[in-house]
Formats: structure tokens, sequence, C-alpha cells
């Protein structure tokens, strides 16, 4: 089964 | 001030149909440079970045940074009521409440004005940073977004396989199963038909489908589209505009 990652994993708030 | 003519209205509406899809309030920094936005979806899968070049209008001038929070949804129903060979000029002052938009038959002398309120929006800008990846993939804009189209009806899910030589989408499905694969191609009489990959790994990863169908509406700004994947960051696709471009940056999923 696939889960969907999200983008905040990646990214870093500004 | 702000104060940004598009030579055709058209242009405009396609950038904004190009993502109004996926995001609905987006702020608009605009700057002596150009303009520049940013989104996320509600999900946090997907996020718009955006910029327009100040080559990318007829005349620009913004004399100093202004923010347009701006609705989507309504900023849509008043491109529509331009038409597509009118200019448009949109028009801010310094601190705005609302932005003009006036469109011009420059033939018929025909002047449409629409004011649109603005919002404050509550949005966090993501830093991104330069990412490695680890396959580059260039190919026409309408091939991947056929594509994509294509293989969403058979699965919630499409994977991208990139090896040496080969570009493969496949999707697998209750119904069935079906898989486009590609080969560098270089087209000389027309080279935005071109295939280009540049691979420094292989690539496996897979996407949801409901989100790269929301990415091919970027198809209608340019003939090709850049596709940039790693299996440590969210993949970026890319439609170049005259100056500047509109990306999408997508969250893989993974095995859980």
């Amino acid at each position: 089964k696939m889960k969907q990652s999200s983008l905040m994993s990646f990214f870093s708030k500004q | 001030m702000l104060e940004a003519k598009f030579e055709e209205a058209s242009f405009f509406k396609r950038i904004i149909d190009g993502f109004k899809d996926c995001v609905q309030l987006v702020n608009f920094q605009c700057k002596d440079d150009g303009i520049i936005a940013q989104a996320v979806d509600d999900s946090r899968v997907l996020l718009v970045s955006l910029e327009i070049g100040s080559e990318s209008f007829q005349t620009y001038r913004c004399d100093h940074p202004i923010t347009l929070g701006i609705d989507l949804n309504s900023l849509s129903k008043i491109l529509r009521c331009g038409n597509n060979t009118d200019t448009l000029t949109l028009i801010a002052d310094d601190t705005p409440d609302s932005v003009l938009l006036l469109f011009e038959d420059t033939k018929r002398e025909r002047i449409a004005e629409y004011s649109l309120k603005l919002m404050d929006i509550d949005a966090d800008f993501l830093k991104i940073e330069e990412l490695a990846y680890e396959s580059t993939l260039m190919m026409p804009s309408a091939e991947f977004a056929k594509n994509v189209r294509d293989l969403s009806q058979l699965s919630d899910s499409l994977t991208f396989t990139i090896t040496k030589e080969t570009i493969k989408f496949q999707a697998d499905g209750d119904i069935g199963s079906g898989s486009v694969i590609l080969k560098p191609y270089v087209n000389m009489d027309d080279p935005d038909q071109s295939i280009k990959l540049e691979m420094e790994q292989p690539v496996d990863l897979t996407f949801g489908s409901k989100y790269l169908l929301d990415i091919v509406k970027g198809s209608a700004l340019s003939n090709k589209v850049g596709i940039r994947l790693s299996s440590e960051a969210p993949a970026l696709f890319q439609f170049d505009l005259s100056s500047g471009f509109l990306q999408f940056f997508l969250a893989p999923k993974f095995n859980d």
C-alpha cells in the first residue's frame, strides 16, 4: 500500500 | 504604484487557468522585476510557484513591493469578462484594498474596467532549496498531458520509472493496467517535439493521479514541460514563460 507524503517533510517555512 | 500591462489578456488567463483548480487563495508579490506567487494545496502535497518576469509584460512598473491577496475563483470570473485579444492592465496603489483590471480593445477603443477586492491571506512562504535531482526530462507538454490523462483513468497512482535510455509511465488499477514507454528523441524540424533525458541515477517514483491531472493544466502555457525527479525530494514540473515560469512541486507516494 502506498502512502502519500507531505511537502512539509521536504520544505521548511521561511 | 503597480501598473502591469499584458499585451494579451489571454496570456494572464492561461496562467491563472494553469493552477486555479488546485489552489484558491494566493498572495501575488509584485516587485520591480515582476510578479511572483506561491501557494500550497489544502492537502499539502502540491506546491505552485509562479514567476512572471517584467519582460513578459508590454509595460511594467512597480515602484515599491506590493502584495495582492487574491481569490482565484473571483479573479477568474473577471478574467472571463475580457476578450482574449484585449490588452489587460493590472493597477494597484501602494497600500491597496483592491486591484483594478483594465481590458482595452485598442482597435475599437472599447475599455472595460473591473475592480477586484483583495484579501488578507495568511500563508506560509516556503523556502525551496536548490535541489539535486537524479533525472531530468524535457518533453512536449501535450504529450505528457495525454499520457497522464490516459493512464489516470486506470489508477489513482501513476509510477514514473526512468532508466538510462527509457522513460516509463505506468498505471496499475482495478480495471486493468497500462504503460507508456518513451525514448529520447530529437526532432530537427520542430525541436519542441523532442524528448530529452538526463539521467544521473535511475528513478522509480509514484505520484497521485489527481495531482498530476492538476499539473497538466499548465500545458496551455508552454509547448514543453521540464520534469525533475529525485527519490529524496518532491518532483518538479516546470512550464516556461517567455520570461518566468509556472512550477509545480509534487510530493511522491511511498511504500507504507
